[in-house]
């Protein structure tokens, strides 16, 4: 019954359980937390490793000579200019206020997705699984296409870009600095159990743009009954405070640290519950909201409080979510730290709504087909060219300077070796 | 509940087999080694999807070959369990007769079956 209680198989399968536990690289030979493997927390989630056997190389840490000899920060730009002497990552990036992107997320944060084409037999074929296994070793999540630090072009055809990819383009030696230090069901209070794997030196990185996204599972539970599981205001308010003690003890000065609000979940019930799901497509006998009662009933459902017939129940989390992000707003405009500028952000999911309704689509559209819970690729993209647009107008210091180089970097070290 | 994952997994895949075997006009026996041909071999999803219909296909073809849905095969193979007190949980429409009454006829097909005495987990 457990393939992992083969004898051969047994170290190898302890070894995976740790790095998925740890939220660190299975792969890691120097330790360092980056890896030169894909999934199982490597550079699908924090940029690839240039070095796997020097733990002193890594993306995001400030140049070691700059980088005359060797690519310390593994931003694809070392070595010195013949013309006159000088090393390029101090022509290119002297000043120019590098910025690393750290995301500390639940599932829509690392962009939990299951394919439709896995549950529907109309559409499958031997070339509906192939990314399985990967999907698998990744958790069913796919940061590498998420909106905050995604690196690879959208699956979906939006043009839209991850975060990463803006910071990114703004200074083009940011190049590989993205940690996506998120897990399926974390909240304000298990954060404490994975933050330990967020990669950051006070004394040798640059600094970092954090951005905090539990978006839900704070109210979201499958309890029976859902709402004395929830996290209070004070509770939410003293794990925060601790999240924020440990990220001022390891970002470096000038650091950000944004807060996003909660959504209001109330337009899952409102744009599912009568439509039907991916596996009554075919005979017109699932909906929305008889998966949403199959699920709270054997209480594996992500969200009773928000996937539920009842509407007082849906109002009651709609409210707590509400009173969590007035304390998230208010730790932001009242707390202070050395090292870190505090910012709030609304989850603007009514917004992005908006948006898409004005390019023809519809609210459906926006949500994972086969769990009808998740943000998917589309929203988390349009979400991600929100945040932009509010920070690059309301805090552009966030992201650091744009860099006038950007067109040489390009030109002398080309994609800078990839993610 | 530790056997709600594996009750949503078991309805998840008899409910795509029985689709995929209306889709493709064919027997649940030939549904089956469709699907695990579909899979790929790495993490050994393509054995591990032989193995499980070696253990409970005749099962599975006996109760789709009977009418039954992916609720009733589940509940009859012990995937889901109903918990004393708590109400029988289930994806698709209820069935016109009685649970009680279909799960005993469902359970009559597939009396004796060695699958039955397997563990449940993983």
């Amino acid at each position: 019954s457990d393939i992992c209680s083969l004898p051969f198989l047994a170290k190898i399968c302890q070894e995976i359980k740790l790095a998925i536990q740890n939220s660190v690289p299975f792969k890691d030979a120097d330790s360092d937390k980056y890896s030169v493997f894909s999934a199982l927390r490597g550079y699908h989630w924090r940029g690839r490793d240039c070095n796997d056997s020097d733990a002193t190389v890594y993306p995001g840490r400030r140049p070691d000579n700059w980088d005359a000899h060797r690519d310390s920060n593994c931003n694809g730009i070392w070595g010195v200019d013949p013309s006159d002497g000088i090393p390029y990552e101090k022509k290119f990036c002297e000043g120019s206020q590098p910025r690393g992107i750290v995301l500390l997320g639940d599932s829509f944060g690392a962009h939990f997705h299951i394919a439709p084409e896995w549950v529907t037999a109309a559409q499958m074929s031997l070339n509906s699984f192939f990314n399985l296994p990967t999907a698998l070793a990744d958790e069913l999540d796919w940061p590498q296409v998420s909106g905050v630090t995604g690196f690879l072009s959208s699956m979906s055809g939006i043009k839209e870009k991850s975060i990463y990819r803006r910071l990114r383009e703004r200074n083009r030696c940011n190049h590989r600095d993205y940690q996506n230090i998120s897990r399926n069901g974390a909240s304000s209070q298990n954060l404490k159990q994975f933050i330990e794997s967020l990669s950051r030196s006070k004394l040798w990185d640059h600094p970092a743009v954090v951005i905090y996204a539990m978006i839900g599972n704070d109210v979201c539970n499958g309890k029976r009954d859902p709402v004395p599981a929830m996290t209070t205001p004070e509770k939410l308010y003293s794990h925060v405070m601790q999240t924020l003690q440990q990220l001022h003890s390891h970002l470096p000065n000038g650091s950000s640290v944004i807060f996003y609000g909660l959504p209001d979940g109330t337009f899952l019930w409102d744009n599912l519950h009568s439509r039907y799901h991916p596996l009554g497509q075919l005979n017109r006998d699932v909906t929305y909201a008889q998966l949403y009662a199959f699920l709270n009933c054997l209480q594996v459902s992500p969200c009773h409080g928000w996937m539920s017939s009842n509407k007082t129940l849906r109002a009651l989390t709609s409210e707590r979510a509400k009173q969590l992000s007035k304390t998230l707003e208010r730790i932001a405009d009242s707390e202070r730290f050395t090292n870190l500028n505090l910012f709030y952000m609304d989850f603007a999911f009514q917004e992005i709504t908006e948006e898409w309704r004005k390019r023809g689509g519809q609210p459906w559209q926006l949500i994972e087909p086969v769990d009808g819970f998740h943000p998917n690729e589309v929203a988390s993209l349009l979400l991600a060219d929100h945040f932009w647009r509010k920070v690059q107008l309301q805090w552009p210091q966030v992201l650091g300077k744009e860099n006038p180089f950007n067109p040489q970097i390009e030109k002398v070290f080309g994609d800078q070796g990839g993610h | 509940p530790s056997n709600s994952h594996t009750c949503v997994g078991c309805v998840l895949v008899v409910s795509v087999l029985e689709q995929l075997a209306q889709v493709h006009n064919s027997t649940v026996q030939a549904t089956m080694e469709r699907l695990c041909r579909y899979l790929p071999e790495k993490l050994f999803l393509k054995t591990t999807c032989y193995l499980v219909i070696q253990m409970f296909g005749p099962d599975i073809v006996k109760l789709l070959t009977a009418g039954m849905n992916a609720d009733v095969v589940c509940h009859t193979l012990e995937f889901c369990k109903q918990d004393a007190g708590q109400p029988l949980c289930h994806l698709y429409a209820p069935p016109k007769e009685p649970w009680r009454q279909t799960l005993e006829k469902a359970r009559q097909l597939v009396e004796k079956s060695p699958a039955l005495k397997r563990p449940r987990s993983g």
